[in-house]
């Protein structure tokens, strides 16, 4: 879950 | 969401407008490499697979799907619009992407991936996202070198560079920004080496840029 970080960048 | 990665994004939005115009009002694709927007294009197909997943904002989701229409519609114009397509030299962009790009960051992407999480925690989401961190490093490359086989660089052609590069120092700086001011913040080592190296390879293109719009001469590149 920790893995979602940088995720919400594009 | 900061200053500097909007500031990106919108950059990145604007250099793929460039070029959408640069297409229809010089009606030709001299210069342009279409390797380096199919590179894109699976960059975005295998990266944005969370449009399925998770819900982050409606920004998000609105510039994902943006960024993989425009880049199709790319790729649509140049190979199956004429008069365009009879302009695309494919000789010129000859960039053997499956060898040099798409391959060897499969094979890294699996590694790394493996290496990160072991076999129980695989996931081929996560997979395809490593894989299009990497992937996307070097998306730029055919287009370099295109640019380089042309040497006289059109303007809206360099423009278009250009916000690409923008783009990718942009998120350098929201990268710090994040880091110091973001409470639980987590470096992420793969996005960062990725980044920088995507940078890097734009930095003789800036000096050349930046060189003729000084001197307010035409654009070329030295052999």
């Amino acid at each position: 879950i920790d893995d979602l970080y940088f995720k919400d960048e594009l | 969401m900061n200053i500097f990665r909007l500031a990106g994004d919108m950059s990145h939005v604007f250099s793929i407008l460039v070029l959408l115009l640069r297409l229809r009002v010089a009606k030709n694709a001299q210069g342009i490499s279409v390797r380096t927007h199919e590179l894109f294009l699976i960059v975005f197909l295998t990266r944005y697979l969370d449009l399925f997943t998770t819900f982050y904002s409606l920004y998000n989701s609105i510039m994902k799907i943006l960024y993989i229409v425009s880049t199709a519609s790319i790729i649509y114009t140049i190979k199956f619009q004429e008069p365009i397509k009879s302009t695309y030299d494919k000789s010129q962009d000859s960039f053997l992407y499956w060898q040099f790009a798409v391959a060897p960051c499969a094979v890294l992407a699996s590694v790394t991936h493996l290496i990160g999480s072991g076999i129980s925690g695989f996931s081929f989401i996560e997979l395809l996202w490593t894989f299009s961190i990497y992937l996307e490093s070097i998306a730029i490359l055919p287009q370099l070198i295109v640019l380089q086989r042309y040497r006289e660089v059109e303007n809206l052609t360099g423009n278009y560079i250009f916000f690409m590069g923008a783009y990718r120092f942009l998120y350098i700086l929201n990268w710090i920004y994040r880091a110091n001011f973001e409470a639980h913040y987590q470096h992420h080592w793969v996005v960062y080496i990725c980044g920088v190296l995507q940078t890097l390879l734009y930095v003789d293109f800036f000096y050349y840029y930046f060189k003729s719009k000084k001197s307010g001469g035409r654009f070329t590149l030295p052999t």
